[in-house]
């Protein structure tokens, strides 16, 4: 049952989706769980919206994890969020107004085949799983697919690299149906963040130039907010800044996408480590890096409420 | 064991090209053996004074740790065995199914 559910291990694919559904069932009138499709293996792509039920016009704020399969942090903190949400909504007044205004939609995984093969089979799959007809080689690399600056720079046209793009934009199902569910409700979402792992940042737009965003300003003190906040829990400093200088010219990923249909906030957070363990990030730290995130994230949509 | 054991042996190295000579040795060097590049995510993005993490099979580590002896580029092996790293990292898993 849901208050018996470990967040602090890894879980796997099917663990999540029961826990989603149990979720669902034991907090109607704060989450509501839907699918906006199916991967390329079939899987449901399952999000949960978590806020009171209110007008339906409501802000939102979406938050996907598990892009690339082996970040097993990631989808470790989309569920971390869910359970902080649920449990403080009645004594975190600031949780609180953040619900009553918002709504937050969570993707615990987005690659769902990928995470499964990662369970499964290898571990350091990073990829999504669909075939190419003419290649062994199976998978797209779900942050090189949007359609923005699609394949160029810092990505590959090669089906074997890790940093494939994909036969056309949108190509993977999963790709297509997040950007399908954000184009219909772009109006109500003022903030999308994608949780990768191993760097210690937070990234915003441009990955493709070096160009400064319009609202550079307003971004820029969303991302110092949310590093110091993330700091203030264990120390940990976090690198910030454009995605293009801060870490290095790449194809247009999701939050240059997002950004580009009018999201205003659009955050990449790479969690820990920066190297020690890398991907094989241990359980034990599963707390301590959710508990830091988790601050970062509140301080992004407390922000949301106010005027830049 | 997890993952059939598949990664016995096998290594994480550590490079910090120091500068862009020592990138395209290593970019050049890249191109001759097969690693999982942690980071950045493609060689075409390694960078001097960026850090370069790689997952290297058992069977091509020596020939690694040689190739950049030889050509006397500092590295060093962050994750020695990564078996057992994943096995520390979900040891609470395999322990759970244990039970």
């Amino acid at each position: 049952s849901e208050s018996h559910y470990d967040y602090e291990v890894y879980h796997s694919l099917e663990e999540i989706q029961s826990w989603m559904l149990e979720v669902n069932r034991t907090h109607p009138e704060i989450v509501d769980m839907f699918s906006i499709g199916t991967s390329y293996e079939g899987r449901p792509l399952y999000v949960l919206q978590i806020g009171k039920r209110s007008r339906p016009q409501k802000k939102a704020m979406w938050i996907d994890c598990g892009v690339h399969a082996r970040e097993w942090i990631g989808p470790a903190f989309c569920q971390w969020f869910v359970k902080e949400a649920i449990n403080s909504y009645q004594h975190d007044s600031v949780m609180r107004r953040l619900m009553n205004q918002l709504n937050f939609y969570i993707m615990p995984v987005l690659n769902v085949d990928g995470y499964h093969y990662s369970w499964t089979t290898d571990r350091f799959w990073r990829k999504t799983r669909s075939k190419n007809h003419k290649y062994h080689c199976r998978g797209v690399d779900a942050n090189r697919n949007w359609k923005v600056k699609w394949c160029e720079e810092g990505a590959s046209s090669h089906p074997c690299d890790d940093t494939y793009c994909g036969p056309f934009p949108e190509s993977e199902p999963e790709v297509r149906a997040v950007a399908k569910f954000l184009r219909k409700n772009k109006k109500r979402f003022k903030a999308y963040i994608s949780i990768h792992a191993y760097a210690q940042m937070l990234l915003y737009p441009y990955s493709y130039k070096y160009a400064m965003i319009p609202n550079f300003g307003c971004v820029e003190s969303a991302a110092q907010n949310a590093v110091t906040a993330l700091y203030s829990a264990y120390g940990v400093r976090y690198r910030y800044g454009p995605a293009s200088t801060t870490l290095y010219v790449s194809s247009g990923s999701s939050m240059d996408w997002a950004y580009r249909i009018g999201i205003q906030y659009a955050f990449a957070f790479e969690l820990r480590d920066t190297g020690y363990y890398g991907f094989l990030l241990p359980e034990a730290l599963i707390n301590p890096t959710c508990t830091e995130t988790l601050r970062a994230v509140k301080a992004i949509a407390t922000g949301l409420l106010k005027k830049c | 064991y997890l993952y059939n054991n598949r990664y016995v042996g096998d290594q994480v190295f550590r490079v910090t090209p120091r500068d862009v000579t020592e990138v395209q040795v290593l970019k050049r060097m890249l191109g001759n053996i097969k690693v999982d590049l942690w980071q950045p995510n493609s060689a075409s993005l390694i960078r001097h004074n960026a850090t370069v993490d790689m997952h290297v099979k058992l069977n091509d580590t020596q020939g690694l740790h040689a190739h950049l002896k030889q050509e006397g580029i500092a590295y060093n092996v962050f994750i020695s065995n990564l078996q057992k790293e994943i096995e520390k990292q979900t040891g609470y898993r395999s322990a759970r199914r244990r039970r």
